[in-house]
């Protein structure tokens, strides 16, 4: 996965914290202290699809067969998540219970293009 | 995305910075509220002490062998990770007691529990702490019953009662797994712990050693997934 730099338009993850604090939510949210609320962003060129760590995988072959035969594909690709994780969560309910949870797929750690 | 038109994400690209922020940071919270099941930020009108939320979390992580928790308050990314099986998002959940009537030798502690976790969750586990003062030499016998609603929600009904010998000072735990699962099955929200005490000895509300020793219910619990059935 790539992160994206300066002047780079291929698909890369765009990192993006929101602080609980600058929204005013930290007197509800015990931990963290922010939502590493990365995205994935920029172009997928048809020659670079496919997932990357998909390498040498009958999938990739089957993707390079399509893309070789059918030039005009009826799809374009896109940049998308390929890899994310859960956000821990630390905070006060409705009724002043603390209640912690890991709310599943939340930060996206890589990208790649469909 | 069809031939010829955008992927959803880069429409982002084209907005100004400001704009781009603010979009982000909203659905930010938009995700966040609706992933907790919240329709607004709760209100927080009575934060917990932090001490009594760190004794809390200790006592809950001691009964974990596999977790730790550091001394001060928990930093970024230290919370330890819950163990979801298969993608199934789990919780825990601290509820402190709020006291009710109380004579010279019997309390009653309420728990609430939120509205949100009722109905669509699983129990796995569910604890009671009750810290105790020192009963003195020869130990006291301690009745605990717990009280549910009846099902028109007009009287208390014994839901379960059980008898504790406290010989020295500190923390008891009280399995009350069945009672919280059946609370919620009901669609109940409220938990009513009844203790019957010596006369005169300090009850647990009654202790004396500060915030950081209040009573509390430990709640593990799981989201209901539907069952799947599969076609090969």
């Amino acid at each position: 996965s790539i992160d994206c730099r300066g002047d780079s338009r291929m698909c890369c993850r765009k990192e993006f914290f929101v602080d609980f604090k600058e929204i005013g939510w930290e007197d509800w949210i015990i931990q963290p202290e922010g939502y590493h609320m990365n995205y994935c962003t920029g172009l997928c060129p048809l020659h670079v699809a496919g997932i990357p760590g998909l390498a040498a995988s009958f999938h990739t072959a089957v993707l390079n067969l399509i893309k070789a035969n059918n030039a005009d594909a009826t799809m374009d690709s896109c940049c998308v998540p390929t890899q994310r994780r859960a956000l821990s969560l630390l905070y006060y309910d409705r009724d002043n219970n603390i209640v912690k949870t890991d709310i599943p797929d939340m930060i996206v750690d890589a990208c790649g293009c469909t | 995305a069809p031939k010829g038109r955008r992927c959803p994400a880069c429409g982002l690209a084209a907005l100004a910075p400001t704009t781009h922020r603010d979009i982000l940071v909203a659905l930010a919270k938009q995700n966040i509220l609706s992933k907790l099941r919240l329709q607004d930020r709760p209100n927080i009108t009575q934060p917990m002490a932090k001490g009594t939320l760190l004794t809390a979390l200790r006592r809950m992580r001691a009964q974990r062998p596999d977790a730790t928790i550091s001394s001060g308050m928990p930093h970024a990314g230290t919370i330890p990770p819950l163990h979801p099986g298969m993608g199934v998002q789990e919780y825990e959940m601290l509820s402190f007691a709020e006291s009710g009537s109380s004579t010279s030798h019997s309390v009653r502690l309420h728990f609430r529990f939120t509205q949100e976790l009722s109905g669509s969750t699983e129990i796995l586990q569910a604890t009671l702490y009750l810290f105790w003062a020192d009963p003195g030499p020869g130990g006291h016998l301690v009745t605990i019953r717990l009280l549910q609603p009846d099902p028109m929600g007009l009287n208390m009904t014994v839901a379960s009662e059980t008898w504790l010998e406290v010989h020295r000072a500190g923390w008891t735990t009280l399995d009350v797994g069945h009672a919280v699962q059946s609370l919620f099955s009901q669609g109940s929200q409220r938990l009513t712990v009844e203790l019957d005490v010596v006369e005169g000895w300090r009850s647990p509300l009654l202790a004396g050693h500060g915030d950081s020793h209040w009573p509390f219910v430990a709640v593990q619990a799981r989201a209901r997934t539907p069952h799947h059935v599969q076609r090969r």
